[in-house]
């Protein structure tokens, strides 16, 4: 699966996801990067974010919608999109035991990014700045 | 505001190695192109499309051309869009044969009342759009890697 926020100068937000699916799902399957609110949610007032990881999880969680919910309350606590993220994925893979990834962003540009699987490669570009990493805890950053 | 935005490949359960590196430069310079789109004033909705169309391009990715097989040993794609603007949005479910789904996705947005298309609906619907159809079967015959990767086997999602 890849999955991209982006929010332009005018604070539009747009969220997007594609994806193959599970190797070996059954022929009809349909996974969570073409439910909204699971695989992908925006909404310009609050922010965006896209998930990856098992589909089936992510649906019965409603787990994008869920995080840009969480971003909303805790945006008016002050805290980041980040904490957000960390909470909503860690919490996902205790109910589901099973492994989901999100990059979110929130709608001031700040960024999120969690998942519960040995790796998941992300970037984030902003002010001339290229940040990225794929496992826990990395987080490079140059210039574009 | 500021441009911003932010991507990933997809989570994965072990170092793969050299491909793994090379996920991440595709995947870093994927977002580096959607920036560059964006600080030149295009929509985040066109954005999304291109970079996402770009790592659909790329046969690291497990979307579009590395999309891995389902049980009959076709390809079926996913891929949604939400204009966190307008809130509208649009899917597409186990499409076959189409170059770019998220496109397809995106279309379906704006060009229609619904927010999902799958089957022969959403055939129909691609058909009738300049988005690029490839011949029966190609997602599945492009990439001889899928193919190792090919789980036949019934996975814990089903």
């Amino acid at each position: 699966t890849v999955g991209v926020v982006a929010i332009d100068a005018e604070g539009r937000c747009t969220a997007g996801s594609s994806s193959g699916g599970g190797s070996g799902k059954m022929a009809g399957r349909v996974g969570s990067s073409a439910i909204a609110g699971a695989g992908f949610y925006a909404d310009s007032s609050i922010g965006g974010c896209v998930a990856t990881g098992h589909g089936e999880s992510i649906m019965q969680s409603c787990l994008c919608f869920n995080l840009v919910d969480q971003m909303s309350l805790q945006a008016k606590s002050g805290q980041l999109a980040m904490l957000a993220v960390k909470n909503v994925v860690e919490a996902a893979t205790r109910r589901f035991k099973k492994s989901v990834g999100i990059v979110a962003l929130d709608c001031d540009g700040e960024f999120g990014v969690a998942f519960s699987a040995p790796r998941m490669p992300w970037a984030y570009c902003r002010r001339g700045k290229l940040r990225f990493g794929a496992e826990s805890g990395e987080n490079y950053v140059k210039d574009v | 505001m500021d441009p911003v935005i932010i991507a990933h490949g997809g989570i994965e359960f072990r170092h793969s190695g050299s491909s793994t590196s090379r996920k991440q430069v595709a995947l870093n310079n994927a977002v580096v192109q959607g920036y560059a789109a964006i600080c030149n004033g295009k929509p985040s909705v066109e954005a999304v499309e291109m970079t996402i169309s770009i790592l659909e391009d790329d046969q690291h990715f497990n979307a579009g051309y590395g999309s891995v097989f389902n049980a009959d040993g076709e390809v079926e794609l996913d891929a949604g869009m939400m204009n966190g603007t307008t809130l509208k949005v649009g899917s597409v479910g186990a499409i076959k044969d189409v170059d770019h789904p998220i496109t397809l996705a995106k279309y379906v947005m704006e060009l229609t009342e619904h927010s999902l298309l799958v089957g022969k609906g959403a055939r129909k619907f691609a058909a009738g759009l300049k988005v690029p159809k490839l011949f029966r079967g190609s997602l599945a015959n492009f990439h001889l890697q899928s193919r190792d990767r090919w789980d036949t086997g019934t996975p814990e999602s089903c």
